[in-house]
């Protein structure tokens, strides 16, 4: 109806073409080639041309595991990593974090018997967890630069930005983590592609004082909103990551 | 940038609201007189402009750093830009896009204004049909953040503290914008229009974040299925049938019928 806004959405199911067949997978450096491929959206309306967008995207996919050795020996596997952030001696969990110790570590844990008293500590004082990725299937080994330091200048040109990416891909670097979300910007992700770095991506939230909420709630959500529908695209781009040494607000989770 | 978008990227210019109040006059006019105002960079912040006129020195080398005054964190900046019709606007709804700007603006056109924006990771996108002509003037009003912070070592008395944190009672910016302990402490240097301006042309039906999903029948990778999905908005007062018509790399092409 007129001034509706909506979401359109199309598959292979009404669109066999958009059904690939041996198609050319994007891959972090040093594992295959970064293919990327244009898809161009047109909308006409009575004939005429009314909007267009480019959209250059890469054929692969993630996924991710969890692995943990309890002291005890047992080996946990989970989703995602619960907080390790402690205060007074005591874990720190906001709601997303109970959810998903809950779902994905303490209830099967203790199905298996495991000592979940022991698991809380596992961040802190065992072995640290560590984070398996795989692009297309293929268990990736991560190494990479913390990218941030603003300088106050915004000089993100690509001729700027581009030498630091090739020094990346020369040392066999496949990794970038955009800290505090301080290179959220569209040059940098296309490079990303480009040299096949995979982007741990920090949002801006606050890093320091008492792990307080942003002050204005809504204002941040619709700033990590906008900035996941305008990135998502980019094949490089492996884990939206809340926020910088503390955890995801609630509205956020 | 293609026939149907421009990207305002030069002709630029900028200086502080005090200039402004002092000199009177409408910012729209067409007679207004800028001599006095800085060339400026856009994308960049208020920074990069001062220091590519002289005012400051790089502060990335050196002590630079010290030669930037606190005064910089608590000063309102206008930009401003005439630009002429790019082409037939006839029929075509116009907008103004700002990809990033930090941390607050309003805007305006041709006198009007046309909103605000807050964050320095929204986009701004506004309608200006109805205020568009031949000969434009955009200005747009850039605050500072209300609190830039004061940095301080942690310590047992003062906990973590703010040290290179978050501006206080802002929105999202740029994370270190307070400053350090273990450097002199210059706030707020990322204040400006940090990312392009755009115009473009569309007709009634408007596009937006379109979002391609790439699926895999792991650990089988001799194929995939694609899922395009995207943001229609019909902006008419009435109701449209078009067609969303797609292509990947000139190969696959596809037409698909929306009613809105």
């Amino acid at each position: 109806a007129a001034g509706e806004s909506r979401t359109v959405s199309v598959s292979p199911a009404e669109i066999p073409g958009l059904h690939l067949e041996n198609p050319r997978l994007w891959w972090p450096n040093g594992y295959g080639d970064q293919a990327m491929y244009d898809l161009d959206l047109r909308v006409k309306c009575g004939g005429a041309e009314s909007d267009v967008r480019r959209v250059r995207f890469g054929v692969r996919e993630f996924s991710y595991e969890l692995t943990a050795d309890t002291p005890r020996g047992e080996e946990i596997r989970f989703e995602f990593q619960p907080t390790n952030d402690v205060r007074d001696g005591e874990p720190l969990f906001d709601t997303f974090h109970r959810r998903v110790v809950q779902q994905d570590v303490v209830v099967p844990a203790l199905r298996e018997g495991v000592d979940v008293s022991r698991l809380r500590r596992i961040g802190k004082d065992a072995t640290s967890p560590y984070l398996v990725l795989r692009c297309n299937g293929v268990r990736i080994f991560c190494r990479g630069g913390n990218w941030g330091m603003d300088d106050g200048m915004k000089r993100v040109s690509r001729e700027r930005l581009e030498p630091a990416f090739r020094l990346h891909r020369e040392e066999g670097f496949n990794m970038v983590r955009n800290w505090t979300g301080e290179s959220t910007e569209e040059i940098f992700y296309t490079l990303c592609d480009e040299y096949g770095m995979l982007v741990w991506n920090d949002f801006w939230i606050s890093t320091e004082g008492s792990n307080l909420n942003v002050n204005d709630e809504d204002l941040f959500i619709e700033n990590a909103r906008q900035t996941v529908k305008r990135f998502r695209n980019h094949p490089s781009i492996a884990v939206w990551c809340p926020r910088n040494e503390g955890y995801a607000t609630p509205t956020m989770a | 940038s293609d026939d149907a978008t421009w990207t305002l990227a030069g002709g630029w210019e900028m200086t502080d609201a005090d200039r402004v109040v002092a000199e009177g006059g409408s910012l729209f006019s067409p007679a207004y007189d800028t001599s006095g105002w800085y060339n400026a960079v856009v994308p960049g912040t208020v920074l990069t402009t001062l220091v590519d006129a002289g005012v400051y020195p790089d502060p990335y080398y050196g002590l630079n750093n010290m030669a930037i005054p606190e005064s910089l964190c608590r000063t309102e900046w206008w930009y401003r830009i005439r630009f002429d019709k790019p082409a037939d606007v006839a029929g075509r709804r116009v907008w103004l896009n700002f990809e990033g700007i930090n941390y607050r603006a309003d805007v305006w056109l041709n006198g009007r204004k046309l909103g605000d924006i807050r964050g320095a990771f929204v986009e701004g996108l506004f309608d200006v049909t109805e205020c568009f002509s031949d000969h434009n003037v955009l200005a747009v009003k850039i605050y500072p953040p209300y609190n830039p912070g004061i940095p301080h070592e942690q310590s047992k008395a003062a906990g973590r503290g703010p040290n290179g944190g978050q501006l206080c009672l802002d929105g999202p910016t740029f994370i270190s914008s307070e400053g350090w302990d273990w450097i002199p402490g210059i706030r707020d240097r990322n204040i400006g229009i940090w990312q392009d301006v755009t115009l473009a042309y569309t007709g009634d039906v408007t596009l937006a974040y379109p979002q391609v999903v790439t699926d895999l029948p792991l650990p089988d990778t001799s194929s995939a299925d694609v899922t395009v999905r995207m943001e229609m908005t019909n902006h008419a007062a009435v109701g449209r049938h078009v067609v969303l018509c797609g292509r990947i790399d000139g190969v696959t092409e596809f037409e698909y019928p929306v009613e809105l």
